[in-house]
């Protein structure tokens, strides 16, 4: 462990709780897309089938599994059930096919080894790279956002971004690389960069979140 | 060890 990547999970387990405060505070869940958050299930369903298998990493490794796994299911019972008024799923159209698709495909070219677990991991890897995309699109479509949105969505870029120095770190320190994990964050961590440039400018200065024309 | 190492990481 080094500080990149506890500052990283730090701000994974922060964007979880900002979006779960937005919704349960405003009691809806407008400007969230529902697609995403099912996606971030199947990411950690099929990431942690460790879990499930005996491996053991840590406490704080299985702990924090056990967190992403029961917080992302209640957020999508949040959005499909307690809030599902306020949900608009003409707005959330993103087709996640394109997404699963191609990640699956991957995950079954690159993978550490071709057993079901790691072809799973590395898929969960691919697919959390994309699965933030139906989420940007609402931003897309609506042109603005609730603040409060803007702050979940910078803080899930963020976790992802530390763990690039995480992994430069890792390599001085041990030795070891992850090319997989390493590609595949790099790319996500990119797919932030116009919403960062929009929420550092604007968001941060106190402005609304609003695309340019 | 390159290349692979156990998922250790979340």
């Amino acid at each position: 462990m080094n500080i990149f990547r506890l500052f990283g999970d730090l701000a994974h387990l922060a964007s979880i709780f900002i979006l779960l405060h937005k919704v349960q505070t405003s009691r809806s869940c407008r400007g969230i897309s529902f697609k995403t958050q099912a996606l971030y299930v199947a990411v950690f369903m099929t990431r942690y089938l460790d879990l499930f298998l005996g491996t053991w990493v840590s406490f704080y490794n299985t702990l924090m599994k056990l967190f992403f796994i029961g917080s992302s299911c209640y957020i999508l019972y949040l959005i499909r059930f307690q809030f599902r008024t306020t949900y608009d799923p003409n707005l959330d159209t993103f087709r996640v096919e394109y997404l699963l698709v191609p990640s699956f495909i991957l995950g079954l070219i690159f993978n550490y080894e071709f057993t079901l677990t790691e072809v799973m991991w590395s898929f969960s890897i691919f697919l959390e790279a994309v699965a933030i995309f139906p989420q940007l699109f609402i931003l897309q479509r609506t042109g603005e956002a609730e603040a409060i949105t803007t702050h979940y969505i910078a803080a899930l870029g963020i976790y992802r971004g530390l763990y690039i120095p995480n992994w430069i770190y890792r390599y001085y320190s041990e030795g070891s690389v992850d090319p997989i994990a390493v590609v595949a964050g790099i790319v996500q961590t990119g797919l932030y960069a116009d919403f960062f440039y929009v929420y550092f400018t604007k968001v941060l200065q106190g402005q609304r979140f609003e695309l340019p024309a | 060890p390159y290349p692979y190492r156990p998922h250790d990481e979340l």
